[in-house]
């Protein structure tokens, strides 16, 4: 389970905006 | 266009990492909340307007500074590393 606070999904939303600008480049 | 997938699976693996992060470092939260900051800085910068002077902190910066504060945790740093664009 998953017990996040609101720091933690826009961590996890950056993280993953990383992520997708990755592939989005390689 | 990338499959929806895609997206998912990196939703997924950023919800998987932080945890990581947040389990490695319970005894010592304040080195979870420089890790937040970092991300939020670098978020920040990328939300500025194109055509700035000033970009903020690049992706080997910001590598550089979670590399300093994973310090003999390579195992998370590499992970990071596959997160980050290309500088």
């Amino acid at each position: 389970s998953y017990d996040f606070t609101p720091m933690d999904s826009s961590a996890v939303y950056v993280l993953s905006s990383m992520a997708r600008q990755r592939r989005a480049s390689s | 266009q990338p499959p929806p997938e895609s997206d998912s699976l990196e939703f997924h693996n950023a919800i998987s990492y932080v945890n990581k992060i947040k389990t490695r470092f319970l005894d010592r939260p304040e080195i979870y909340r420089s890790f937040l900051e970092i991300l939020h800085t670098y978020q920040k910068d990328q939300l500025n307007p194109k055509g700035r002077p000033f970009r903020g902190m690049s992706e080997e910066e910001v590598f550089t500074e979670v590399a300093s504060l994973f310090h003999g945790q390579e195992d998370l740093l590499s992970e990071f590393g596959q997160f980050l664009p290309e500088a």
